[in-house]
């Protein structure tokens, strides 16, 4: 379903240049749940980014579905990335002058949800998360794990077929992360969704089905055992 | 060396309040190194806005060295966040538009260190995070992970007696993670800092000499087992 082959991402500063990614492949089939795992700095959410389509790679091809990314037309991605993929950033992107409610309500508006159903439909999602008090709370009305768990919650409004998360838990204590932890698994098992979750948190990793490690913007192979 | 007493944070909200510190009374004395932890929302960012000086409570006593910060000049709160604290930010803070090295150079100007020598000291800390190869680069060309080492890095600079960090290895795999905590040991153990840190981290509280635990704004006496 996502297959990547050869990306890099060449990054020009000056008369340097840093390789963010430097020739990543990689498939993941419908409805797995993998993690991708490496040091800060190795690529992950530049990875994220492509594979999100929010992103394009220097060079290399990605393929949803055998159809190559890079070609889509401006209606076409804004679609993929409106309703059929669910983007959790590393640093939320909320909007920070619309409350909790109203930047959930904002996918499902673009998907042209009328305003009645589209406000129900997110003030379930943030109840989902443990934020049915704090509806009209903007940003920085909010806790760290409180935006952040707004921010997972836009990201499953539109139901999407993907999710990739970028750090989901940096910011939760464990029982809240293992409450997220537990949505994902139970959107996974229910609605089959394909899951890319991007963690520094071992035990979200094992409880994926599959590892991609990352060390300076390459896959390691399975075989290669040295810390990343 | 650290005086709470009652300390409350109220938020009003239309017909609504949000008290987010709810009577919390705690010490921590010179040379301390203490964690605080407690579920997402439970007021650990609000607590240490408030012990860092960048926030007042909305009643209760917080004293420094037995000085009530309530009561303090705007000269002397400044002389205290710049120099006395170093303060590191759940959403790290930084300037958009500055380099790694002109945010974390701008304390030292702020305290009067003339240029060359900022410039240098600044490159040095940078370089302690593992960021010597990223000194020119904005914060959005920085990965998560560096962008928290920049706020890190910062808030050393300027050599502070007490260290006040907001989850600051949220973004961080573990290896990383250990570094930074390695270093908070050795400034601790060399130069007798004290350091309050706020973690979701069990490994970090572990390290620590002790754990304050906040549970809905207040905190929760050590036989009160249950979780938090
Ligand atoms: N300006 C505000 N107006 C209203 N409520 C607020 C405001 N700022 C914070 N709160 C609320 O106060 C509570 C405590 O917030 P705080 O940021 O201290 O939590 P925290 O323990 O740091 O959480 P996290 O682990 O998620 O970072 C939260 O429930 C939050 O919604
Ligand atoms: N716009 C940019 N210009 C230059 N370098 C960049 C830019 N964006 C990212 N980088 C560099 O690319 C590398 C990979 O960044 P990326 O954000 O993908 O890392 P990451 O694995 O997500 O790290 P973390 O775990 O810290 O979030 C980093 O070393 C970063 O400094
Ligand atoms: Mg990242
Ligand atoms: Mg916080």
């Amino acid at each position: 379903m996502i297959e990547a082959r050869g990306l890099t991402k060449v990054y020009k500063m000056g008369t340097t240049e840093v390789r963010a990614l430097n020739g990543v492949s990689l498939d993941v089939f419908q409805s797995e749940m993998v993690s991708v795992i490496g040091q800060s700095g190795s690529g992950k959410s530049t990875l994220l980014s492509i594979l999100g389509a929010l992103d394009l790679p220097t060079s290399g091809s990605y393929k949803l579905d055998g159809r190559e990314v890079a070609t889509m037309r401006d209606d076409e991605l804004a679609a993929l990335r409106n309703q059929r993929i669910g983007f959790v950033f590393q640093k939320f992107n909320l909007l920070a002058r619309s409350t909790a409610l109203a930047n959930v309500e904002l996918p499902l508006t673009y998907a042209g949800v009328p305003s009645r159903q589209s406000r129900k439909r997110a003030a379930e999602t943030l109840t989902l998360v443990g934020l049915g008090d704090r509806l009209d709370h903007k940003p920085n009305e909010l806790s760290g794990g409180q935006q952040q768990r707004v921010a997972i919650a836009r990201a499953l409004v539109n139901n999407p077929s993907i999710i990739l998360a970028d750090e989901p838990t940096g910011n939760l204590d464990s029982r809240t992360g293992e409450e997220i932890l537990e949505l994902f698994h139970k959107l996974h098992e229910e609605q089959k969704i394909t899951l890319i979750v991007v963690t520094h948190d071992p035990k979200i990793a094992a409880q994926c089905q599959r590892v991609i490690k990352l060390r300076d913007g390459v896959v390691v192979p399975d075989d290669d055992t040295r810390p990343l």
